[in-house]
């Protein structure tokens, strides 16, 4: 039996508004330490790969493992119907076929509870192993958000380099170009607002903006991004959270 | 030009 009861039913809903619009099937795999969730968006570019540990929940109590499949577009639907304050708690037998959501609002002794059906999925399990990344940076969600949207304008795609000094986004397209250019800093006051940069060696990889622009969405988890590139692998995006996290791989554009 | 690369190429399956 998995009864896992979120404090506040929005922290839920911005988790699923994070990615729902980049994979739609995803295998949510509960176990005794927590969920955990993989998909592959269908282009096979993007690997979105979720964990929400144990204290990111009021109530957590998972038997035995089980995973439930589940249609976000379908879920979504259900989550719209819960007030961000309410409580939220998922339910599932050891072999469902169906959760249950419950939203209850304590003060005024509201219970809402709705019946998704599960979806048999067939996706394969990605082994995401540790990666060596050749740089480390984090800055403000809000600012690489700004900065894809910004220049996903002008170009299908969008470069990230880095170099010790900086970090530089840019993009060319038929209308013209545009680059952002960001030096790291820290803000001892609002640490949340530092820019900062570890690299080992330079790198400058090109993603599809598509892609990014999928991936900011997730900005709604944290306000910082940490970013992670080598020339050698799928660049790592990734937003924390109280406990866990919602990680982006994506593929680069290699040049022909 | 640029050509996609795959996420496929870098992970295995479990």
């Amino acid at each position: 039996m998995l009864e896992a009861k979120f404090e506040e039913a929005s922290l839920f809903k911005r988790i699923i508004d994070g990615f729902k619009d980049c994979v739609q099937l995803v295998n949510f795999q509960c176990k005794e330490d927590g969920i955990i969730a993989q998909a592959v968006d269908d282009s096979r570019v993007l690997l979105v790969s979720l964990e929400i540990g144990v204290e990111a929940f009021q109530e957590y109590r998972c038997d035995r493992p089980v995973t439930l499949g589940l249609d976000l577009n379908s879920l979504s639907k259900i989550l719209r119907c819960g007030n961000n304050t309410d409580t939220l708690t998922l339910i599932a037998e050891d072999t469902p076929d169906h959760i249950g959501l419950v939203f209850e609002d304590n003060k005024k002794g509201r219970v809402a509870e709705y019946i998704l059906k599960l979806m048999d999925i067939d996706a394969d399990f990605l082994k995401i192993e540790e990666l060596e990344y050749e740089t480390t940076i984090s800055l403000p969600s809000s600012e690489f958000s700004k900065n894809v949207r910004d220049l996903s304008q002008l170009g299908d795609s969008l470069s990230i380099a880095v170099t010790k000094d900086n970090i530089k986004f840019s993009t060319e397209g038929d209308i013209g170009s545009g680059s952002v250019l960001l030096q790291p800093f820290i803000n001892m006051e609002k640490p949340q607002e530092s820019i900062k940069l570890e690299m080992e060696s330079p790198v400058d990889l090109t993603f599809g903006a598509k892609y990014l622009l999928d991936i900011v969405k997730g900005s709604v988890l944290s306000e910082t991004i940490g970013i992670r590139l080598s020339s050698e692998a799928p660049a790592l995006f990734q937003f924390d959270l109280a406990s866990g996290f919602l990680q982006f791989f994506l593929a680069p554009k290699f040049n022909e | 030009k640029f050509k996609q690369s795959s996420i496929s190429k870098f992970f295995s399956k479990t």
